[in-house]
């Protein structure tokens, strides 16, 4: 698995909210006027505890707000997007992390996964994320980053544009349209899955704070061949490298492969 | 022999590609397929050190040398495939997700998937109108020896079939599409587990996208140096 650089995961302490029940922007929200709710195991209505990572209906699910779909028929009690409409379905996700930046450090904000398009504020900074289900956004909020370590963030996660509708017949894939995405395409209903209502919106995959140096590295490839009947190997590796830093970064890279041979003895 | 440190310059404000001199193994670990063997890992770290400063920034990563072909057999008008040289009998799943509503734990994985490889299969197939699965998926899949064959996002809902008819030219945004299947193939390219990419469920995707893939996915021209009878000189993992 890969691992960046003073990695912490954003996995915990979010609130959730429909976005027609909110009556704050994404920036109000993120900064101090009005105080933002925090994160609380009561929070007040309409915020509820959200599942990060995962969907609008796993949060709902969660707070026992609609039944869980895969008992019985119960998915037929939750109101499919296509009839409640996409704004049903369009939430607020908000929490607060800590993250103290030294000098010449730089920050980034990372969702590896978003369906289908956000706007993300934090303290009070919009940033737009383009659409797509399977896309990663990597955020450079070196400047954005309260120097106190206290840092607010909300994240507005809209549908995708194409929900289509479900024929009271059920069928393959509903009406296709949201074929026309690029999304995950069995939620219309399948011949072995009944719908899923929300489509799957959400910040349905990690979101990350990571603090590096200088220089990043970036989607490092790691690819090897072979000689001589498999007893000889080579490993190609290429990476890129960004220098965030306003002077020429003079560095030093290096590779390091090991083995374990046993339980916490690596052979270099 | 295996630990490599390279000088670099990087100017400011700038993004670089950078190549290490490639590193020598005798005689390997080879990473096999369930039934086969070992799921031999080994742990690649790459540290940048800047002058002033120190550790810049660090990556990490299981990897496992192994070499996977695959193609249609002549004789049977079926796919084979071979790893290290050897060929295997796939003994396959379909998948779509974990979890329709996304929960997906690394717990979930790995119970799904060792409970795959305990069926004693070593192939999972991802599902077009499914999910490009998960680095937590890959390195279960890594772990118990599942062979995966990733599809992309291309199903029913893209080719002018069913009723009613879908659309028929793919999704709407095709730069969209072609950004988000290299955006995956970076995040998952390094898992020794994945085998194959296929364009989509059952079918050939739009003419521009597939043709964007089959280029960007091809092989590099440096593993496609030859002898003097025609024969690779290295063979590609």
């Amino acid at each position: 698995m890969a691992e960046q650089h003073r990695k912490m995961s954003l996995d915990s302490g979010w609130l959730a909210a429909r976005s027609t029940e909110v009556e704050f922007s994404g920036t109000q929200l993120t900064t101090t006027h009005p105080p933002p709710p925090p994160p609380t195991t009561s929070p007040i209505p309409p915020w509820m505890n959200a599942l990060v990572p995962g969907t609008v209906l796993g949060t709902l699910v969660k707070n026992k707000v609609i039944p869980d779909p895969f008992y019985g028929l119960q998915n037929e009690s939750i109101i499919d997007i296509a009839v409640s409409g996409r704004e049903h379905y369009t939430f607020w996700f908000f929490t607060t992390f800590h993250c103290s930046l030294l000098e010449n450090q730089y920050c980034d904000l990372n969702f590896r996964g978003i369906n289908y398009y956000a706007d993300v504020y934090l303290n009070g900074h919009e940033i737009s994320l383009d659409k797509g289900m399977f896309r990663r956004h990597s955020l450079e909020v070196t400047d954005i980053i309260h120097p106190d370590g206290h840092n607010l963030l909300a994240v507005l996660v809209h549908p995708p544009n194409h929900p289509g509708t479900i024929p009271l017949e059920g069928g393959q894939g509903g009406d296709h349209e949201i074929g026309k995405d690029v999304t995950t395409q069995y939620v219309e209903g399948w011949d072995w899955m009944a719908p899923i209502r929300d489509r799957n919106t959400g910040i349905w995959d990690e979101v990350s704070i990571s603090v590096t140096g200088p220089v990043k590295i970036i989607d490092p490839h790691l690819v090897s061949s072979f000689s001589d009947d498999y007893k000889r190997a080579y490993l190609h590796t290429t990476i890129e490298l960004e220098n965030r830093s306003l002077s020429t970064a003079e560095c030093s890279v290096s590779i390091q492969v090991t083995t374990e041979v046993e339980d916490d003895i690596c052979l270099v | 022999e295996h630990l490599q440190t390279q000088s670099l310059s990087i100017p400011s404000k700038s993004r670089v590609q950078y190549t290490f001199p490639e590193l020598f193994f005798s005689k390997p670990n080879l990473w096999w397929p369930n039934g086969m063997g070992k799921q031999s890992l080994y742990n690649v770290v790459i540290v940048i050190d800047v002058i002033g400063f120190g550790e810049s920034d660090l990556w990490s990563h299981h990897f496992g040398f192994r070499k996977i072909e695959t193609y249609i057999d002549d004789a049977t008008g079926g796919r084979l495939f071979k790893v290290n040289g050897e060929r295997i009998f796939i003994r396959g799943g379909n998948w779509i997700l974990s979890d329709g509503l996304l929960r997906l734990s690394k717990k979930r994985y790995n119970t799904d998937i060792k409970f795959h490889a305990d069926m004693n299969f070593n192939m999972i197939r991802c599902w077009g109108g499914g999910l490009a699965e998960r680095p937590e998926f890959y390195q279960c899949c890594d772990n118990y020896g599942l062979l995966v064959w990733q599809e992309f996002w291309i199903t029913g809902d893209v080719d002018g079939r069913g009723v009613p008819v879908s659309n028929p030219k793919g999704p709407q945004d095709h730069d969209l599409f072609l950004f988000c299947a290299r955006d995956t193939v970076k995040l998952l390219r390094n898992h020794p587990s994945l085998a194959l990419w296929v364009g989509g469920n059952e079918q050939i995707p739009p003419d521009d996208i597939n043709a964007a893939l089959k280029i960007d996915l091809r092989l590099h021209p440096y593993f496609e140096h030859a002898d003097e009878n025609g024969k690779p000189i290295r063979e590609l993992s």
